[in-house]
């Protein structure tokens, strides 16, 4: 019996079986039963080769799903970590989005558990995720607690969004907002990196020759050159303290405003009184700090307490 | 060699079904991940 040749010709019965294992007993064997027991064993052979077959095939595909998986994950990830970053970047457009983005995080949470066990990135992801959802409310909580405004006086022909106040600026965003068709500019203290102070500017809607710029926060460092505040080739007054103007002693939020634009044309009654070209301390300016330092308890008990004191000593 | 089939078939259940869960899951990464785009858009 010539086993082999058995084997070697159970490969070609993949074409076509039967036929061949026919003919096979009839001419190598004579028993009936053996030729049946090795037809058998041959179709046993050629269903475990096509199982090897199969599952190399099976196999073959799956590392290949895996690593497709891998590469969509890692350009999902890669997607969202610049969404995130964009965010955190233009949180004005964070609010507008929030609603949507809320929806698609909660979708993706549950897939996004899923992949985690295949290439362990979504652990530490979603955590830094919830370490920037706490950090955000402290930070904008520092932030609304310091905002102060300019109202500067441009040329008509200046269509520019520029109020030069001495510090060096980065844009980062514009939009239109429905209550103004002006386009509104955002832009970010860039003297210093750790820096948190923002910037709005957009035209005033009574009046488009002013511009309305709206600091955010507080400078940690040092005016970069001690520059006046202009728009373009406009006006100018000195802006060095408007930052610090509502830097006062009170844990409630406080808007400082200061209009430097000119009262020539200006509707306001309250800006009427007669102003120069070139104030070197603006009356409102002053009227503002003097109206925040009387409102506020601690400098008042100071004052009274320097008085007193300084009545004493005279005594 | 029954054994070695028997084994070989529920190797291949086994590779097919994890196939398939990642067909899904690759299904399912590739939404989320057109879905995030749009966002961006």
């Amino acid at each position: 019996m010539d086993c082999s040749s058995y084997i070697n010709t159970s490969l070609d019965l993949n074409i076509n079986p039967y036929r061949v294992h026919e003919e096979v007993p009839k001419k190598e064997v004579g028993s009936k039963l053996f030729s049946l027991g090795m037809t058998k064993f041959s179709l046993k052979e050629e269903s475990t080769d096509e199982l090897e077959e199969e599952l190399k095939r099976v196999t073959a595909e799956n590392k290949k799903l895996v690593e497709m998986l891998s590469v969509v994950c890692e350009n999902y990830n890669s997607l969202r970590s610049h969404l995130m970053e964009y965010m955190r970047r233009n949180p004005e457009k964070e609010l507008s989005t929030s609603s949507k983005k809320r929806k698609s995080e909660s979708s993706n949470n549950n897939n996004n558990s899923n992949l985690m066990g295949i290439n362990n990135n979504g652990n530490s992801e979603s955590s830094s995720t919830d370490e920037e959802s706490c950090k955000k409310p402290k930070e904008e909580e520092n932030i609304k607690a310091k905002i102060s405004r300019a109202y500067v006086r441009t040329e008509a022909s200046d269509t520019g969004l520029i109020v030069k106040d001495g510090y060096q600026w980065r844009k980062y965003g514009q939009k239109v907002t429905r209550d103004n068709p002006c386009p509104r500019a955002y832009f970010k203290c860039s003297f210093a990196p750790s820096c948190p102070v923002k910037k709005k500017v957009q035209r005033s809607v009574d009046d488009q020759s002013v511009l309305v710029a709206t600091y955010e926060g507080e400078h940690n460092h040092p005016q970069s050159s001690p520059m006046e505040a202009t728009s373009g080739s406009g006006r100018s007054v000195s802006l060095g303290s408007v930052p610090c103007s509502a830097s006062l002693n009170s844990t409630a939020p406080k808007v400082v405003t200061l209009d430097l634009t000119n009262s020539k044309s200006s509707k306001d009654s309250k800006n009427n009184e007669p102003r120069k070209d070139s104030p070197k301390l603006p009356k409102n300016l002053v009227e503002q700090m003097a109206t925040s330092l009387t409102t506020d308890p601690n400098f008042r008990a100071a004052l009274v307490a320097a008085i007193s004191g300084r009545l004493m000593h005279n005594n | 060699k029954e054994e070695s089939t028997d084994e070989l078939e529920e190797e291949l259940k086994r590779v097919t079904a994890e196939n398939k869960k990642l067909v899904e899951m690759l299904s399912v990464v590739c939404e989320n991940y057109n879905s995030l785009r749009s966002h961006l858009m």
